[in-house]
């Protein structure tokens, strides 16, 4: 409740016809991307309430199984959002070498859709929770993008893959996670992704 | 200096030796479908009368006809078996990734524009154009916030005679997320990611207002020139246009259908969330 109202107040501001047009003065237009970016960051938070409370059940009684057997482990995740997706920059999928990408559908129909992510390796490997390997390929960050004054990050290519059959107003998990073949794997091979195999299952037909 | 294809089973767009677009075989139909970028300069004026409006925050209105941005085009091509790409390099300002993603039925654009330059001192407002070989006569239809397509026609008014004194800006309309052109073999469509203004200035092609620097204010609203900026140079902006091409009489679903499956796709998208999943081993995480 209280995370949502913080972007309700916003977007009751954004009603205004000079945050739809950018008529505003443009002290007043960083002030609305202020209050809109904090009001989305108290929502993702919110989210993250929500993923773990729906999540935690699941987890909680996989968790008991674990302890039955003995496993002592802790799994609860954090959940997080990169904004700056669109200039190919998010510190989690730059950095870990492995991570899990979920995703939520908001429509009410099974949907899908392709997943590109900014990354620091040469090779990495998509499974889901069936552990089906889902095909995936290194696509080199433009240029233009990489030199944009304030991206502030080393990844120069992105992993891009199919996440499909997302349930409607339903989630999705992927595990991405690094290969790490040889020490300077990166440097040698100039263009990653000729590595993927042709011979990988192409996606499914028309959606 | 030889032309190059990308594409996927449902269809193939190809560049010339020039590095522009220059055409595309989809959905039954192979046919000329060209993008670039123009700019027009901005009007100047002192505002005190109608006829010295500058173009501001509330008016566009060029200075003449466009500016086109390059005569060729840097091309980088990357092929794989989720997505193929094409990187062009238009200026230093201009550059855009055209991409065909494997089980997609329409070619996404990602443009990304700015430091607009305004060393000589005069303001610039970009612009995306698609041209194809569709015979239009004048005719274009835009969206209604996103709702149904409301039909346009070139130089004219449904409810009064019109005599336009703004032969450019008084064709744009405001275009939330699609504008398109059609005749009775082809369609084009280019759905948008933001609300910009569009038209169609010509037969068979459609333009999308993506961007803009201006120096000078219009006397309608604050004071203050639309010429945003950040951290001291000219703001720089990255979006998106989708291209959905083809024969009207052999596509099934039809377009139209398929423009709107791709516009709640592309409106309503997942979210995407990343955990850390370092401490785990798969079969954990399974």
């Amino acid at each position: 409740g209280p995370h949502l109202n913080v972007l309700r107040e916003a977007m009751g501001v954004m009603q205004h016809h000079d945050a739809v047009t950018g008529t505003e003065k443009q002290h007043v237009a960083n002030d609305y991307s202020r209050m809109l970016h904090r009001a989305i960051e108290a929502c993702g938070a919110n989210t993250q309430i929500v993923l773990n409370q729906i999540v935690d059940p699941v987890q909680k009684k996989s968790y008991a199984k674990k302890q039955h057997h003995g496993v002592k482990r802790d799994f609860t995740f954090e959940f997080d959002t990169c904004h700056l997706l669109n200039i190919s920059k998010c510190e989690m999928s730059e950095t870990k070498d492995n991570f899990m990408v979920t995703l939520y559908n908001p429509l009410a129909h099974s949907g899908y859709q392709y997943v590109r992510l900014p990354v620091s390796g040469s090779k990495y490997v998509v499974k889901d929770y069936r552990g089906i390997e889902t095909p995936s390929q290194m696509v080199p960050i433009p240029d233009s993008v990489q030199s944009l004054n304030y991206r502030f990050s080393n990844a120069s290519y992105e992993i891009v893959f199919l996440a499909n059959e997302l349930p409607p107003l339903g989630f999705k998990s992927y595990y991405v996670s690094r290969v790490i073949e040889s020490v300077d794997d990166f440097s040698k091979d100039s263009n990653p992704s000729v590595r993927v195999q042709a011979d990988q299952p192409q996606p499914t037909g028309w959606h | 200096s030889e032309e190059v294809t990308i594409g996927n089973k449902y269809l193939n767009i190809s560049f010339d030796s020039n590095g522009f677009l220059s055409s595309i075989v989809a959905n039954g139909i192979s046919s000329r479908l060209r993008q670039t970028f123009v700019y027009y300069e901005a009007a100047l004026g002192d505002n005190k009368e109608f006829t010295n409006r500058s173009s501001g925050a509330y008016i566009f209105r060029p200075n003449g006809t466009e500016k086109f941005v390059a005569e060729s085009v840097q091309l980088r091509v990357v092929k794989g078996n989720v997505v193929q790409e094409v990187h062009q390099v238009f200026n230093e300002w201009i550059s855009q990734v055209v991409r065909v993603y494997a089980d997609e039925n329409h070619v996404e654009f990602e443009w990304l524009v700015g430091d607009i330059p305004i060393e000589d001192g005069i303001g610039k407002e970009v612009v995306s154009r698609c041209y194809s070989a569709a015979q239009s006569n004048g005719v274009f239809y835009t969206d209604s916030n996103g709702r149904e397509m409301i039909k346009r026609t070139r130089n004219h008014r449904d409810t009064w005679d019109l005599h336009l004194e703004e032969s450019i800006a008084g064709n744009y309309y405001p275009v939330t997320a699609k504008i398109a052109l059609e005749d009775e073999n082809l369609r084009l469509a280019v759905l948008t990611d933001r609300a910009q203004g569009g038209s169609s200035l010509e037969d068979g092609a459609v333009e999308l207002m993506v961007h803009r620097r201006l120096l000078h204010d219009d006397a309608f609203g604050v004071e203050e020139a639309l010429d945003e900026r950040a951290f001291g140079k000219g703001l720089v902006a990255r979006g998106k246009h989708y291209v959905v091409f083809g024969s009207k009489k052999t596509s099934n679903p039809t377009l139209q259908a398929k423009e709107r499956f791709l516009q709640n796709q592309v409106l309503l998208p997942t979210w995407i969330f990343l955990s850390d999943t370092s401490k785990f081993k798969y079969e954990d995480w399974q």
